[in-house]
């Protein structure tokens, strides 16, 4: 053990299990969380070679083998609580990416969110036993945040009761979900519906894209990797093209909108429905967030308390990096952003799985407060840890430059989250059009309540820039 | 009202009102100016971008205000007492470090006072040696296992330098000590200079 560590241990003025517990929720949750870990840790068959010594196909096989083995290890084990898997695939993931990522996070949670009660029991079986890869396929390389822009089409037929998807100009095509280029066989894809002539507005429909036995292209698919990104090196980021595939009446997901054989559309009771899943994975960020800035932050404080450079007195052996003001100046607000992320995380979580399960009960009430502060969390918290990140590589130095540091992979794969599941600045401007609205609801006398109740008493303040 | 909202920069709640005052005043003008635009006949969807920079704020500070509110909040679930004293210091350094940051918002709102700033700043600098002592326990706390961590910086046993020296020797580069490409075209090279 390195001295200065020691000392600095020795010396604290708390006890960090206590604040371990805290952060897990209770001493039973960091207990199971080890035990979890352990097993990864004990176990040779996750061992491999340091990806950073790897070409990108060798990283890319290698992570597809870890994935493979992990889905093989959890059923072993037992693991099936949503977090114990997530702690699961912490520990074999550390900073690298997993190409089956989209298959268990999106692409399943749209399966049971977004199917109607026969459509799950078909597909989630064959999900859930990887028959059916699937990715999320919402993005175009010309489309992003604004979903109305998306310009991928589904048009039916009723004579064959029939989809006919298509990616009508370059612009069209799906560009980025994880797992598309090589992994996956299915695809969850956003398209403009349209039946009877009219434009219905977007729709989620599950589409084979590959051969469930060969897994060579379906006719009329053109699916691929989209080559090397600043990240993600181990994940096949790729793209699709649709050239009028047909896809079976009952492959548009129909829990909320329905087309009838006839092509009939049933409008669904919201739309923010089809949110419910942006939603989801919004809160988790805030969660991504958290975790991404306390592992910079524990790399960079560690090895400022190890490294000794400089001097403060002359003559006297150089000090500790941490002894410096400006090194505590940049680090600590880092470590107290990085504790407050943590509990906001914890928050969105709860908070979500709260209100979905009133919307499952038909109450949607706090959806547009949930969807705004989602939103707005999601971007506050992605600028606020990708800068610090940033700032905890700086502050170790040039070896913080070097991929042993960690640091830089911790943020080529953080740093996405800032633009992907919402561009940050368009985040900002959904949480703003809540605001607003909450704002003129409070001026014209409603009361508010949630994190905005404060917009009550200001209709009646006259708030105004005071003069110095 | 010329008063400021913030009593004492130790308060956590006042604290936490500072930051509820000042989102509620980022709403507001935002609101206000999109509306007056809309007032003087410009379209919504006008209007809204020609607002837009002031939105992003407003939500900025109403994100800012939630994430002080839930640390605070927080807070008082922890019985430990030197668990609740080092997370009061960094709830209380976080606080007063965004005020720091966006000082011009909070004097703008008389929230707070030019010699009020100046107090924040050099609580700040106070801050900073109290936490001094416990940051490695405090990341220590998050509990990252090295292979999580996937560092040679940032491990728990902070053997370093050593473990550098094997990792870099691993480089698929070092796999020879002469690479090929000597042969291949420094050598020649050299024969013909």
């Amino acid at each position: 053990m390195n001295p200065d560590l020691s000392r600095e241990r020795a010396t604290a003025s708390f006890n960090p299990e206590t604040i371990t517990h805290i952060l897990d929720g209770s001493p039973e949750r960091t207990r199971r969380r080890r035990e979890i870990e352990r097993l990864v840790n004990d176990d040779p068959s996750f061992q491999h070679e340091d990806p950073n010594f790897l070409s990108r196909s060798e990283r890319y096989e290698v992570a597809i083998k870890k994935s493979a083995v992990m889905v093989q290890k959890m059923r072993e084990h037992g693991i099936s609580d949503p977090e114990e898997i997530y702690w699961f695939k912490r520990n074999c993931l550390g900073s690298q990416t997993d190409p089956l990522g989209l298959h268990y996070s999106m692409f399943t949670d749209m399966l049971n969110k977004q199917c109607s009660d026969s459509q799950r029991q078909k597909w989630l079986p064959l999900a859930r036993n990887l028959q059916a890869i699937g990715t999320y396929a919402q993005t175009e390389m010309g489309h992003g945040t604004h979903l109305r822009g998306l310009e991928t089409t589904a048009t039916y037929d009723p004579s064959t009761q029939e989809f006919i998807l298509n990616s009508p100009t370059v612009s069209s095509i799906k560009w980025w979900p994880g797992g598309l280029g090589k992994t996956s066989n299915h695809a969850v894809v956003l398209a403009q519906l349209y039946t009877q002539g009219e434009c219905k507005g977007l729709q989620a429909f599950i589409v084979p894209i590959r051969h469930m036995g060969t897994h060579e292209p379906l006719p009329g698919v053109v699916v691929g990797d989209i080559g090397p990104k600043f990240g993600f090196d181990e994940t096949d980021n790729g793209f699709l093209k649709f050239d009028k595939v047909r896809i079976p009446r009952e492959n548009m997901l129909m829990k909320y909108a329905q087309v009838e054989p006839d092509g009939t559309y049933v409008k669904p009771v919201s739309d923010k429905l089809t949110y419910g899943t942006m939603v989801f994975i919004r809160s988790m960020i805030v969660g991504d967030s958290a975790r991404s800035l306390s592992r910079a932050c524990t790399i960079a404080v560690r090895y400022s308390a190890v490294r000794h450079q400089s001097e403060i007195r002359a003559g006297e052996p150089e000090p500790q990096i941490l002894d410096f003001q400006t090194q505590q100046y940049k680090l600590f607000p880092l470590l107290a952003t990085a504790y407050a992320f943590q509990f906001v995380g914890s928050y969105m979580s709860q908070t979500y799985h709260r209100i979905t399960g009133d919307i499952q009960q038909g109450n949607l009430n706090e959806l547009p407060e949930l969807h705004a502060l989602s939103a707005g969390l999601k971007a506050f918290t992605t600028w606020a840890a990708n800068t610090g990140i940033e700032e905890c590589r700086m502050a170790c130095g040039g070896h913080g430059y070097s991929r042993c540091s960690g640091i830089p992979d911790i943020y080529v794969t953080f740093t996405p989250a800032c633009t992907y599941e919402g561009e940050n600045t368009v985040m900002m401007l959904q949480t703003a059009r809540f605001l607003v609205k909450s704002y003129t609801a409070a001026v014209s006398g409603e009361r508010l309540s949630g994190m905005v109740s404060y917009l009550n008493n200001v209709s009646s303040q006259r708030l105004q820039p005071q003069p110095l | 009202s010329g008063r400021s909202v913030v009593t004492d920069i130790n308060d956590l709640d006042s604290l936490v009102e500072a930051y509820k005052q000042r989102a509620a005043w980022s709403v507001a003008s935002a609101s206000r100016s999109f509306a007056a635009d809309m007032k003087r006949g410009k379209r919504k969807e006008d209007a809204w971008n020609k607002n837009s920079v002031d939105l992003v704020r407003a939500s900025e500070a109403h994100c800012h205000y939630v994430v002080v509110r839930l640390f605070t909040s927080k807070l008082s679930e922890i019985l430990d007492v030197a668990a609740h004293r080092i997370l009061s210091s960094l709830c209380l350094l976080y606080a007063l470090h965004g005020i720091s940051r966006n000082a011009g918002d909070f004097l703008q709102v008389g929230l707070l006072s030019a010699s009020q700033i100046e107090q924040v700043q050099q609580r700040i600098k106070d801050l900073l040696a109290v936490i001094r002592p416990n940051a490695v326990a405090l990341v220590d706390a998050f509990d990252y296992t090295d292979s999580q961590l996937g560092s040679v910086l940032g491990r728990y046993d902070g053997n370093v330098y050593d473990n550098m020296f094997e990792w870099a020797k691993k480089s698929p580069l070092n796999k020879t000590q002469v690479h090929e490409s000597f042969h291949k075209y420094l050598k020649p090279l050299q024969s013909k200079l």
